[in-house]
């Protein structure tokens, strides 16, 4: 059986700044 | 993951596109305590063991996926009838689904009680449900908090500012019980929950945030399997990101598990991390109450596929950590189609997989080599999808692409 994640943010670190207006995107990030 | 980098293509082995049954999780980063670890809630690495009965499939997670993401574009400004008709759908108590896919665990009150938490930037409140459940709680699996055991537990009157402005993190304009603030709020799969709003302490890791704002829900019926609420991370005020601006920054981050078999994690507060690009959060109106990002292109093996720019602008781009399937419009999707196929030609087709309908039968390779695909944002921001966030493989006979085309140009 398998499973979904959300699939296109898998293995990417994701940073949300919010006061600072800005996304940020890690490749690696989490290793 | 074996997987060989070569040029502008990944070459996958076949066999690691199906999820391990066996939580194999990393303890990278954990150790930190603003640090929540981040599992699958359906995989092995869930706190909750798992009735493999009440496993969603493949077809009933893109279903589910699809109500969320019609539920989003209703509440956006290009709203249309369809996507309106899609949140009325019953939710049924006790069944599964609920495409918000990845769980934490906080301890909520004084002394805490560990609560098991959907993560969501899709939405702003953070909900436990609360004895004395007035009207009806679902099951789930940890007790189920009751405040008037926590010493720190406090109800917000509904004479307060806040209770007075939370429609804009609900949706729904508050009620009055007594003189306790009544909140409400509906998701996309037709999940509610209403009850009181009230504030407590919540523990993340080691770090106690006290006076946090939280809906108490006395009415919660829908698709939260087993979980004791949700915890609320959009832009709204009404957020614990916005609750705890003082503390943290308004920053978070989180790595989801590369696979539903090990964790990831939530941090609140700055991280450094050198390897990080940033993209202006989007202005275009459309994307509220959402994060919205400015997508500008995609490139397949290397190659920038031929897009109006006016494609991406019309709609508008967010990123929703509880929806799934990437979704594209329509001409950005036929255009992504048609180069992922062509550079996939030599490899047989499959039948569609719901919403999904770029699909390979792989069954009769070891590994397969597939274009990398790019997208950019705003600042010459390039982020590669890793190669196994290509993929949904419902075995290796159907492998299919993760993302999908909306319906109409205006979504």
């Amino acid at each position: 059986l398998g499973i979904y994640g959300n699939t296109q943010q898998l293995t990417l670190q994701l940073v949300y700044d919010v006061a600072g207006g800005k996304v940020g995107f890690a490749s690696g990030g989490c290793n | 993951r074996k997987m060989a980098e070569t040029g502008h293509h990944h070459t996958v082995t076949v066999g690691s596109l199906i999820p391990s049954s066996v939580c194999s999780p990393s303890t990278i980063g954990l150790d930190e305590k603003s640090t929540l670890k981040v599992t699958h809630k359906h995989g092995p690495c869930s706190p909750h063991k798992q009735d493999k009965a009440n496993i969603p499939s493949h077809e009933d997670i893109l279903r589910l996926d699809q109500a969320r993401v019609d539920s989003i574009q209703s509440k956006m400004s290009n709203s249309n009838a369809k996507a309106k008709d899609s949140v009325t759908l019953p939710a049924q108590s006790g069944s599964i689904i609920g495409s918000a896919n990845y769980i934490v665990t906080v301890g909520m009150g004084t002394p805490k009680k560990d609560l098991t938490l959907v993560f969501d930037t899709g939405s702003d409140l953070t909900w436990i449900q609360c004895q004395p459940c007035v009207v009806a709680c679902y099951p789930q699996v940890d007790p189920i908090f009751n405040p008037s055991k926590s010493t720190t537990y406090k109800n917000i009157s509904c004479n307060s500012d806040r209770c007075k402005s939370i429609a804009s993190g609900t949706g729904n304009e508050p009620g009055c019980s007594g003189t306790t603030c009544v909140y409400g709020i509906q998701y996309g799969d037709g999940s509610f929950t209403v009850g009181f709003l009230a504030k407590d302490t919540i523990t993340l890791s080691s770090d106690k945030l006290r006076e946090i704002e939280f809906g108490c829900g006395e009415n919660n019926q829908g698709l939260f399997v087993g979980q004791a609420g949700l915890m609320g991370l959009g832009p709204d005020k009404l957020s614990i990101v916005s609750q705890t601006a003082s503390k943290y920054g308004k920053i978070f981050s989180y790595c989801l598990p590369s696979s539903s078999s090990s964790a990831g994690r939530l941090t609140f507060g700055p991280k450094s991390s050198k390897s990080v690009k940033y993209t202006r959060l989007s202005a275009n109106p459309k994307t509220k109450p959402y994060y919205g990002l400015d997508l500008r292109g995609i490139y397949v093996g290397g190659k920038k596929l031929s897009i109006s720019p006016s494609v991406f602008t019309t709609s508008g781009t967010i990123i929703d950590s509880g929806t799934v399937i990437t979704r594209l419009p329509p001409a950005a999707y036929s255009a992504l189609k048609a180069a992922f196929k062509k550079k996939l030609s030599q490899y047989p087709r499959a039948p569609a997989l719901s919403i999904l309908d770029t699909c390979y039968d792989f069954s009769k390779y070891r590994s397969v080599s597939v274009p990398k695909i790019s997208f950019f944002f705003r600042g010459s921001v390039q982020v590669r999808i890793p190669a196994i966030g290509l993929f949904v493989a419902s075995n290796t006979s159907q492998v299919c692409l993760a993302i999908a085309g909306n319906s109409s140009p205006t979504d």
